[in-house]
């Protein structure tokens, strides 16, 4: 039996929001320690990694480990129609084929019952080591879809570089070119308007502007986006979830001819 | 323009 009550049930609508468009098909896999997802989009370039912690729900019951397949699509639907303010429960039986997704309104006078197919899907799990960055930069996340949108509309590619300067996005296309520098900036009234970058050394690396800019899909789940860079590894692109869990995505780098 | 790599070239499946 699994029950997962989740009060701000708004967070889970944000991370639907946020996937469906890379993700087709996902096994969500839950266990005592949370509620999980990692999937990689068609092209095998991009990878996104879900963990809602258990203690993020007011009410988390996982009798068994438990792996569901589901449509991302289907299961954003149905979140739709869950209010912003609705506490969101989610129940399966162990060994059914269906999973429910139950919405209570604040006051508890509306309770809705949406119940989805679940799919078999057979999905490479990819072992992901911790890493050590050769940078890593904290900043608002609004200004890093600003960012990805404005290049987009100029290139298809991103080069992002950090230095002492700062980090750099840079792109260029059939009219021209676009170059944005963001520098440390800690000296702001709220801490999530802050720009931080933790340089162990100058990195620079070159990636498809139309995965970030799906990746930036994520940015009403948190005001702050990290990018972690490595010459050697995907950039990690993570967004807290509130205070349970996060939802990173991983892309591979373009090599430069 | 330039060669886009896959994710499985930096992690293994497990």
């Amino acid at each position: 039996m699994l029950e997962l009550r989740l009060v701000q049930g708004s967070l889970l609508k944000k991370v639907l929001e946020s996937v469906k468009d890379l993700v087709n098909d996902a096994n969500f896999d839950c266990s005592a320690t949370g509620f999980s997802l990692q999937a990689m989009d068609s092209s095998h370039v991009a990878l996104v990694a879900l963990l809602l912690r258990s203690e993020g729900f007011e009410h988390y019951r996982c009798d068994r480990n438990l792996s569901m397949g589901m449509n991302l699509n289907n299961m954003a639907k149905m979140l739709k129609c869950a209010g912003n303010d609705d506490i969101v429960t989610i129940k399966a039986d162990d060994g059914g084929d269906t999973v429910t997704f139950m919405f209570e309104s604040p006051t508890q006078d509306k309770i809705a019952d949406f119940e989805m197919k679940l799919m078999d899907i057979d999905s490479e799990h990819l072992g992901i080591p911790e890493a050590e960055f050769q940078a890593i930069v904290r900043m608002p996340s609004a200004e890093f879809a600003r960012i990805c949108k404005d290049l987009s509309s100029i290139g298809d590619t991103v080069v992002i570089s950090v230095t002492k300067e700062g980090v750099k996005f840079s792109t260029r296309g059939d009219i021209g070119t676009a170059n944005i520098v963001c520098r440390q900036n800690t000296t702001v009234d709220k801490p999530e308007d802050a720009t931080v970058i933790e340089m162990q050394e100058p990195v620079s690396l070159t990636f498809a502007l139309r995965y970030m800019n799906s990746f930036t899909k994520a940015t009403p789940l948190s005001n702050q986006v990290t990018i972690s860079l490595s010459s050697e590894l995907p950039v990690v692109v993570e967004y807290k979830v509130a205070e349970m869990g996060y939802i990173r995505f991983y892309l591979a780098p373009k090599l430069e001819e | 323009r330039g060669v886009q790599l896959n994710i499985t070239e930096f992690y293994r499946s497990t």
